[in-house]
């Protein structure tokens, strides 16, 4: 992947996991998401959005992002997540 | 892909502005509600919902101009980014709601460059309101970015994709053909006036097919809640108590009582049903009940529910001596009980028992002076208290005695013929400067 600033990335995976393709942070452990649930959301997204799936946050990727968009999720339980409350 | 919610159960579903855009100089109040009557619009034209606009805080689809958090667990983030949202169908009290980030630059009939065109993402947001989720289809007004304006809002046309989904959700409109696709031409009744909905109202164009009140005869009369309605083609009067006409210029029946069908071309009977006061309209082989001004779910239904006959119905009053429901067809009429909602033994029975009155009634009404009014064609005639013959002196003229045309006056545009003491000619023009010169004579 090209190199990217820590900030993309941060603004990157708050994107994904606000618009359901990425579960939330587990504000419990902490844990972060692993390389691969990041690879595979932003597959997800790069599909939804009609984008070339590279997985990874190329400009095509980050100017759909900053597309003034809906603020309703994409997708209602990100694959592998269960329990997630639907609005 | 989201699954969807839920879809709503009821068909007639309220809406309000609650709070508008404060800062665009744009966009006035009375635009802001135009569109979103025609965003819903868009939706109700092929799904078998109804949108109608309402005051107070009931309304099933609140519509709010906010900025950043607002409390409802999706806030917003100033200019750009989500720029609005909306909750789907269900029970909860915010079902429907739909919210506008007021930090937008929220446009109308601007080219792109200009800011966020607000009735393409209104049409976005009532899709979510209605139980549709994004999309990934790159035509679809369901994609979760915004693809800028979408075009003249009286013209707009649902993306096809659009269309299905909304069908599998509520099944098609009655009125819309099957075979409506793509590139048909929509239906043409005639969509209010958008951005000519000023202040005054008075400056709302009058439509050119309205009847002309001095010469029609009329569908049907009613009393309702104490005043008189004349109702004819798409189009009623109002007189109040004491037979004032409320406005010269008819209003539409469409606008005034919501729920009855967009193509609805006249009706055959009304009345108010004693007891519970709703109000009844007869047209063809179905009625409806309204509530007021609103229709009650489940209706229409056929008029064999009254036992009447299947070909339709003349007339339909409430006789003040005995409170008892008489409807009229050809030279028949029947009783209807319609406290115990049964009809009376041993109807129909032949109208002429009726003395005096002609067949194939336009309709009858109780008055408050507690007689009971028949007309037919240009004449009505009376019948006083608990009489069942024509009081002397009748037929009489409705345009003169209930509609305040005098024998010379007519509404209608054109008034060739209208004076014929000049053979049909204008008289003379007395204007300078082409002004028309007018006098009135009474």
């Amino acid at each position: 992947a090209p190199s990217l600033a820590t900030g993309q990335l941060d603004i990157g995976v708050d994107w994904l996991s606000k618009f359901g393709y990425l579960p939330p942070p587990d504000p419990v452990t902490g844990q972060l998401q692993t390389q691969e649930a990041l690879t595979n959301a932003i597959k997800a997204m790069q599909k939804f959005g009609g984008l070339t799936e590279t997985g990874v946050l190329d400009q095509a990727t980050l100017g759909l992002m900053q597309t003034p968009r809906c603020s309703l999720p994409d997708v209602s339980e990100p694959d592998g997540t269960t329990g997630r409350s639907r609005r | 892909s989201l699954k969807p919610q839920n879809k709503w159960t009821k068909r007639h579903l309220s809406w309000r502005v609650r709070t508008f855009p404060k800062e665009s100089a744009l966009l006035g109040r009375d635009t802001v509600r135009a569109l979103m009557h025609y965003a819903l619009k868009v939706w109700s034209d092929i799904a078998p919902l109804n949108f109608h606009e309402v005051a107070g805080s009931e309304a099933d689809i609140q519509i709010d101009f906010t900025k950043a958090d607002h409390d409802d667990g999706y806030p917003f983030d100033g200019p750009g980014g989500t720029v609005a949202h909306a909750f789907f169908p269900g029970e909860r009290f915010t079902a429907g709601d739909t919210h506008f980030d007021d930090d937008e630059a929220w446009t109308f009939r601007s080219p792109d460059t200009h800011g966020m065109d607000l009735f393409a993402v209104a049409v976005h947001e009532f899709g979510h309101a209605i139980g549709l989720v994004h999309t990934s289809a790159l035509e679809s007004i369901m994609r979760p970015y915004y693809q800028g304006p979408v075009g003249d809002p009286l013209k707009y046309d649902l993306p096809y994709e659009d269309k299905v989904r909304v069908w599998q959700l509520y099944g098609v409109r009655d009125s819309v053909s099957h075979t409506q696709g793509p590139g048909n031409p929509p239906d043409t009744e005639e969509p209010p006036v958008l951005l000519d909905l000023p202040d005054n109202r008075s400056t709302v164009l009058y439509a050119r097919d309205a009847p002309d009140r001095c010469t029609s005869p009329f569908d049907a009369v009613a009393q309702i809640r104490g005043e008189a309605f004349f109702f004819k083609g798409r189009y009623f009067w109002r007189l109040t108590r004491e037979k004032h006409l409320v406005s010269l210029r008819p209003a539409q029946i469409q606008r005034f009582w919501r729920g009855l069908p967009a193509n609805l071309d006249g009706l055959d009977a009304v009345y108010e049903r004693p007891g519970d006061h709703k109000i009844v309209f007869f047209k063809g082989l179905k009625y409806w009940v309204f509530k007021d001004n609103n229709v009650e779910e489940g209706y229409p239904r056929p008029i064999s529910d009254f036992g009447l006959p299947v070909e339709g119905l003349d007339a339909a009053f409430v006789w003040p001596h005995n409170d008892k429901t008489y409807f009229f067809q050809g030279a028949h009429y029947w009783r209807y009980d319609d406290h115990l909602r049964r009809m009376d033994p041993g109807y129909p029975k032949d109208a002429s028992l009726w003395k005096g009155l002609p067949p194939n009634l336009d309709d009858a009404m109780r008055w408050s002076d507690g007689s009971s009014y028949f007309f037919k064609g240009k004449e009505y005639w009376r019948v006083l208290a608990s009489d069942m013959e024509v009081e002397a002196g009748f037929p009489r003229l409705i345009a003169k005695d209930w509609l305040h045309c005098t024998e010379m006056q007519s509404d209608s545009p054109n008034v060739e013929g209208k004076f014929p003491e000049d053979g049909g000619r204008h008289l003379p023009d007395h204007a300078e400067n082409g002004y028309e010169v007018c006098s009135c004579t009474s």
